[in-house]
């Protein structure tokens, strides 16, 4: 564990905290992209499930524990708690063109060709995606709530926090795993044309709106 | 890169 790690976890937290509180408080999912939060729930399912095979520490189980449950509890509120104030007809992103090709992609290149390290390989690879219904929808409204780019930003900033905690452990720990390193890179790739936005925008307080 | 240890990262 060092610093970069620890806040990135914790900064990945807040993302999904306040997601939650905010389809919570306002009693509505209004720009939330449903899709990209069943991929998140398919990441979180698909990765963890070492959590039945081995104990890796407290901290490890107990934040994975709240990292499955708020992800399936957003999923809840959208689709049915609140599904009447999800706008589907704008999520209209094919989740399809998403998980099966990086299911083919997670066979064939892995670390191991056992079940839980193809699923572990698979929500990597998923993760690093799992965004862009959420920025296709943006992109088709052509807006944002503000409390949607916070969501945003903790998530990108979660994302590139573990480039330094690799560039951390590389260096003093020897460690390198090729296969999350590409894939976080990718996504936070991804997320790098909403952070301009984010600090020219929402930071100097406008609302997060694209040119027409 | 390793295959036989556990991923301890979330």
């Amino acid at each position: 564990m060092n610093i970069f790690r620890l806040t990135g976890d914790l900064s990945h937290l807040a993302a999904i905290i306040i997601l939650l509180l905010k389809i919570w408080k306002t009693r509505s999912c209004a720009g939330i992209s449903g899709k990209s939060q069943i991929l998140f729930a398919l990441v979180f399912t698909t990765r963890y499930l070492d959590l039945l095979t081995s104990f890796i520490s407290f901290y490890n189980t107990i934040m994975k524990l709240i990292y499955i449950g708020c992800a399936y509890a957003t999923v809840y509120l959208i689709y049915m708690k609140f599904k009447a104030t999800y706008d589907g007809n704008h999520d209209s992103f094919r989740l399809e063109f998403l998980v099966v090709p990086v299911g083919g992609l997670a066979c064939l290149v892995n670390h191991d060709f056992s079940f839980l390290e193809i699923l572990w390989t698979f929500s990597i690879y998923l993760e690093s995606v799992a965004i862009l219904p959420q920025l296709f929808m943006i992109s088709k409204t052509g807006e944002a709530e503000t409390i949607t780019t916070h969501y945003l930003f903790f998530l990108g900033l979660y994302r590139a926090l573990y480039l330094f905690n690799w560039i951390w452990r590389f260096y003093f720990e020897g460690f390198f795993d090729m296969i999350a390193i590409v894939a976080g890179v990718v996504q936070t790739i991804l997320y790098c044309d909403f952070f301009y936005l984010y600090v020219t925008k929402v930071l100097k307080g406008k609302k997060l709106s694209l040119p027409a | 890169m390793r295959v036989d240890e556990v991923h301890d990262e979330l």
